[in-house]
């Protein structure tokens, strides 16, 4: 496995990437 | 309307996607649990188009070498290439499973008549671990070509890799595995090799009593 792996927290991503849609 | 807003290239979209579990009942009926969704979408021109993320931002979280991500998008076309962030629902009883089904449904469209390659690889920080080609005709249907991957049977590495997801006693650890665990599926045309789709998916656990959710976005490389 990589040892050094930056963490997807850490990368260049949109807001929406973390915000799980609510959608019934 | 779709291109932009779904996934979808020029040569093929994508109409649906699911990966579910089957649990019969009794001897006529059964309970359909999906894992993760994507459902039928007809996107118009009055809707937002889909976000973009920097394709360098995940080369890492799929094969690198050769045959790899990068290569492929340097090949293109680049309005081919997307990523699909699931909530996946892990909230079916997996217990006594024997009789259980576990599968994979897609269905894709074009305008061109071809034969189509799906490849789909399953990833490990990143690395290959599995690997699914899966070869489709093409159905003429209401005046465009249908591509249809009904109910194909989820491999063992799979099932097994759910079922150890859903021991882990919480969400938080069960997305710390997620985080290294990545699917990439490539759509090909098999007679030009031509790229149609390249898919990247991520994945967390959903939270939502609504079950799987997801986001689409375009990869694009500024």
């Amino acid at each position: 496995s990589k040892q050094e792996q930056v963490p997807m927290r850490k990368r260049q991503l949109p807001a929406s990437f973390w915000e799980e849609p609510r959608l019934a | 309307p779709w291109q932009g807003r779904s996934i979808a290239s020029s040569k093929l979209r994508m109409l649906e996607f699911s990966a579910f579990l089957e649990q019969p009942q009794d001897p006529e009926t059964f309970n359909k649990h999906l894992f993760v969704h994507i459902a039928q979408s007809n996107p118009t021109f009055s809707d937002p188009y889909l976000e973009a993320v920097d394709i360098r931002q995940i080369y890492d979280k799929f094969p690198e070498k050769k045959g790899g991500m990068k290569e492929l998008f340097e090949k293109g076309p680049p309005n081919a290439f997307f990523l699909v962030k699931f909530w996946a629902d892990l909230s079916a009883n997996l217990q006594d499973d024997s009789s259980f089904f576990y599968g994979v449904s897609s269905q894709y469209e074009s305008s061109e008549n071809m034969i189509i390659t799906s490849s789909t690889k399953v990833c490990s920080f990143g690395k290959q671990v599995v690997e699914k080609v899966e070869t489709e005709y093409a159905r003429f249907e209401n005046g465009r070509y249908v591509f249809r991957i009904h109910r194909s049977p989820l491999c063992e590495y799979m099932i097994n890799f759910i079922h150890k997801l859903k021991h882990l006693p919480e969400k938080y650890m069960m997305n710390s595995v997620l985080e290294n665990f990545t699917i990439l599926q490539v759509v090909t045309n098999r007679d030009t090799l031509e790229t149609l789709l390249c898919i990247a998916y991520v994945f967390e656990v959903s939270t939502s009593e609504h079950g799987a959710q997801h986001h689409i976005y375009r990869l694009v490389k500024d």
